[in-house]
């Protein structure tokens, strides 16, 4: 089976991506989960900030003023103040790295500015010029580098143990342990690996995690561990550091045993298919399957909370110009509801019970972003808006086939996803079944142990994630 | 103070030393509040 693999980040650049075909990415005000992302505020074009002097002979290191030209999420296009027209020193940094900071931050750190030697004797009155072009011009706050670093702290820590989907029995809760915290995502480890390879990396606010004890408190399937006893030093995570699922309530008119629906797949989140509530459970749960395709067992039933951004009303499709996929082996095609509820002697799901908020993200169609690979959840992977419906985003990974494609939704409640592997589809045990998590462009995620943002492109963080590009990318530019 | 865009936003004397020597200008920069 053909997966995608991690592609050496030489010759790749956000920068020259965006630039060279005229891109534009989605703003870091989109992702809410993403550090900065309910403080970038108004950080836009022609904002001034102070940055290392390159283009200087001086053996001390020293600054200059420059403004941002143009923005790619994290990344800003940066030209120094002096050469107003002239793009020939223009530089991509990422603008939450340790060398970019509010004006005023060199007078306060006893740091000159000198201008670049490029356009040193451009002017005699270097103070007069910077007066007249940053007198009423917009700079960061002067606690810019303190939010960034407030905004990178997460709650979970290592040891933690929590409730996670099994990633081979979709139906089914195990308890792993949180290995590592990176840029807010974890890698959990199975609890009974005894080589510690059995993991699974989901985001943390993921609604595939929850606290010990979760699963028996909503009737939810649960694989007991063969570990009777807690490990040193692991201990449960407290419940209040989950995603909190919006209350519902059942005691009224609630989705019952049989009714039809229409889903994600949780194994192949490029489709959108014909489903039926299994079992509801409590607290607004509900174990889906999907029509045609369900194991014998109900091993692969997959539990979505009723208010989840990845079910919808029998229809859905249709009113949206979306294909719905059939139920495997239906022959009656083109599919059509009416008949398929009259044959298999079903009802849908009232419309009233499914979730129609739709918050005002700021996706737009064509936006560029990085995007988990749910093949390979270590790989953040570049990646396209290519259709947007209400709340759910398209995702097109650039340079790969749409088949691999997934519907994701865009706020930090994403569904469940778990890896498809290309012509094995679902006879396959998932690599990672995990939350599809997007990313501004030029994120550079960071561990717990305080690794410091460096500009622009960047080379995996801890060894275990890197950005992909798209493979076309690859060549050194 | 003044709002622009979403945010509120401050006017602040900024200080600015260069070789010829210390100065302040007026700029904006984003304030806590909304």
């Amino acid at each position: 089976a053909k997966t995608k693999a991690a592609v050496s980040m030489e010759g790749f650049s956000w920068g020259n991506y965006i630039n060279s075909n005229s891109f534009i990415a989605a703003p870091v005000t989109c992702f809410k989960h993403a550090p900065m992302g309910t403080c970038w505020g108004d950080i836009s074009e022609n904002v001034r900030v102070e940055v290392p002097n390159t283009d200087c002979s001086l053996p001390t290191k020293v600054f200059w003023i420059a403004g941002i030209v143009k923005l790619a999420g994290y990344n800003a296009l940066l030209r120094y103040e002096g050469f107003e027209n002239d793009s020939g020193l223009d530089f991509w940094c990422n603008i939450c790295g340790s060398d970019i900071h509010p004006v005023g931050w060199c007078a306060a750190s006893g740091k000159p500015l000198v201008p670049p030697r490029t356009i040193q004797h451009k002017y005699t009155n270097w103070k007069a010029f910077l007066v007249k072009r940053l007198t009423g011009a917009k700079t960061l706050p002067p606690d810019f580098s303190q939010k960034v670093s407030e905004s990178m702290q997460y709650p979970f820590r290592p040891c933690m143990r929590v409730e996670v989907v099994d990633k081979r029995h979709l139906c089914r809760t195990r308890v792993a342990v949180v290995e590592s915290v990176i840029g807010g995502r974890l890698r959990l480890v199975y609890e009974e690996s005894e080589d510690r390879t059995d993991d699974f990396w989901c985001h943390m606010h993921s609604p595939l995690i929850h606290h010990v004890g979760w699963s028996r408190s909503i009737g939810h399937r649960f694989k007991r561990s063969d570990i009777t006893k807690k490990q040193d030093g692991h201990f449960d995570t407290p419940p209040h550091l989950f995603a909190k699922v919006k209350e519902v309530d059942q005691s009224g008119e609630w989705f019952k045993e049989g009714m039809k629906l229409e889903a994600i797949d949780p194994l192949n989140l490029s489709t959108i298919c014909v489903a039926t509530i299994r079992k509801v459970l409590a607290d607004g749960f509900l174990m889906i399957g999907i029509d045609g395709s369900e194991a014998a067992d109900g091993s692969d039933w997959f539990c979505y909370h009723a208010t989840s951004p990845s079910i919808f009303p029998v229809g859905f499709c249709e009113i949206n110009m979306i294909e719905l996929t059939p139920p495997r082996g239906y022959t009656k095609l083109p599919f059509k509801w009416f008949d398929y509820l009259r044959e298999t002697g079903s009802i849908a799901a009232p419309v009233k019970l499914f979730n129609k908020d739709v918050p005002n993200h700021g996706f737009r169609v064509g936006m560029k972003l990085e995007a988990v690979d749910l093949m390979e959840p270590r790989l953040i992977c570049v990646a396209t808006v290519t259709r947007i419906i209400h709340r759910l985003l398209r995702i097109h990974f650039d340079g790969w086939e749409e088949e691999y494609d997934q519907w994701v939704d865009s706020s930090r409640e994403s569904q469940s996803g778990s890896s498809k592997q290309k012509k094995k589809a679902k006879s396959q045990q998932y690599k990672g079944h995990k939350k599809k998590r997007k990313m501004p462009v030029g994120k550079k995620p960071v561990s717990l142990s305080s690794l410091p943002m460096t500009g622009g492109v960047r080379r995996g963080f801890s060894g275990d994630e890197e950005l992909t590009p798209p493979p076309a990318q690859t060549a050194p530019e | 103070s003044s709002e622009i865009g979403s945010r509120k936003w401050e006017q602040k004397q900024v200080h600015i030393q260069t070789l010829e020597g210390e100065f302040s200008v007026a700029m904006w920069s984003p304030s806590d509040q909304k």
